[in-house]
Formats: structure tokens, C-alpha cells, sequence
């Protein structure tokens, strides 16, 4: 239903979001 | 031949009129049966409010793609980059001798992870 | 294809019509009444779960400018090593 399809949509733009933070702290780490 | 065309054009003139009347009174007899109270919306604001969330659904999905695919293109020259450069690094280190300090633990978890 | 999209263009309005038809009926029965107002909570549901993945998508678009950001300064440091060595 739509409302799965948002739910989904949802979370998987939050896990993008939250992957891209670890990875910028994670390149700032090394660009010390 | 032009007379021909030009009678149909007006009956589907005509008719898609019609329709959008049928449709109007139809609204407008639900409206007037159900009169909206708080919290209790007429069937014919809910169909309207359904399509409106749809609508918006496929809007943001259509932003989110692209947004997506751009980060993990930019994520991957990121990666290839950082390689790139600490390779050389190390390349400079062996020319010249040159004893760099050894990663922290922490650049080494963060190396690991960019490879 | 022009008159096909004429053709669908009033397909569509009758389908709308039929709907509506559809619907003329509904919250006479306490029942359906009880349905039509879940229906208006489904719809409340999935309105504030959009404007959450709006929020998450502006989010995303702040956070791929910093990404971009960091590309380009991390491939200004590899020019630098490039030219030192």
C-alpha cells in the first residue's frame, strides 16, 4: 500500500543519510 | 469534410462539459448529505486528499532517486581518491625516507573502511 | 495519439465519475462511516510520514553538497602530493 511504500521510502532515505555522516567523520579521520 | 470535423470537435466539447457537471453536482450532492464535522471529512475530500498524497509520494520519490545515486557516485571518487592519495604518500615516504608518524588506530579503522 | 489522448482524457473523468458514484452511497451506513473516517486517519498517517521524508530528503541534499565539498578538497590534497612529488 502507499503507506508501506512511504514507510520504505522512509527509512531507507534515513540509513542513506546516517551511512553518509559515517562516512564524511570517517574521510575527515583520514584527511587530518 | 471541415463541417464534419468541426461538429465533432463541439460534441466532444460538449461532452467533456457534461461530464465535468455530472461530476460537480455529484460532489456537491455528497458535500451537502455529509457535511463536514471535526475530525469527519465527505468522501469526496478524502478522494481528493488520497490522490493529493500520491501525487506528492511519486514527487519526493522522483527527488530521492537521483539525490541518492549523485551521493554514491560522489562516495566512490571519494574512496578512489583518498587511495590514490595514500598510496603516493607512501610512495613519497620510501623516496625520501622520510619516517611519517604511524596511523592512530583510529586512521587505521577509517582507512579500512575507505578501501 | 491525439485522439487517444482525448480518448483517455475522457476516460478518466468518467472513471472519476464513477468513483464519486461510488461513493454518493458511503456514511449512510454506520459501518461504512466507521470506514470512511479510518480511511481520514490512513490518509493523516501518511501525510505526516511524507512530510518526515521530506525532512530526510532536504537532509540528504545537505548532505551530498558536504560530500561534494569534501571531493573536491580531498582531490586538491591529491594534486598537492601529486606536485611534491
Amino acid at each position: 500500500t502507499l503507506k508501506d511504500d512511504v514507510s520504505i521510502l522512509l527509512d531507507k532515505a534515513r540509513l542513506e543519510n546516517e551511512e553518509s555522516m559515517s562516512f564524511i567523520k570517517t574521510t575527515k579521520v583520514m584527511m587530518k | 469534410m471541415e463541417a464534419e470535423v468541426d461538429k465533432l470537435e463541439l460534441m466532444f466539447q460538449k461532452a467533456d462539459s457534461d461530464l465535468d457537471y455530472i461530476q460537480y453536482r455529484l460532489e456537491y450532492e455528497i458535500k451537502t448529505n455529509h457535511p463536514e464535522s471535526a475530525g469527519e471529512k465527505n468522501p469526496v475530500t478524502l478522494l481528493k486528499e488520497m490522490s493529493a498524497i500520491k501525487s506528492r509520494y511519486q514527487t519526493l520519490y522522483a527527488r530521492f532517486k537521483p539525490i541518492a545515486a549523485e551521493q554514491k557516485e560522489t562516495k566512490n571518487r571519494i574512496c578512489a581518491t583518498m587511495n590514490k592519495t595514500m598510496t603516493m604518500i607512501q610512495e613519497l615516504q620510501k623516496q625520501t625516507d622520510l619516517e611519517l608518524s604511524p596511523l592512530t588506530e583510529e586512521e587505521k579503522t577509517a582507512a579500512e573502511q575507505l578501501k | 495519439s491525439e485522439l487517444e489522448q482525448l480518448c483517455c482524457h475522457v476516460n478518466e473523468k468518467i472513471g472519476n465519475i464513477r468513483k464519486t458514484l461510488s461513493l454518493r452511497n458511503l456514511g449512510q451506513e454506520p459501518t461504512l462511516k466507521n470506514v470512511l473516517n479510518k480511511i481520514g486517519g490512513e490518509i493523516f498517517a501518511v501525510n505526516e510520514l511524507l512530510n518526515k521524508l521530506e525532512l530526510e530528503i532536504q537532509y540528504q541534499e545537505q548532505t551530498n553538497s558536504s560530500l561534494k565539498e569534501l571531493c573536491a578538497s580531498l582531490e586538491e590534497d591529491y594534486k598537492d602530493v601529486e606536485h611534491l612529488k
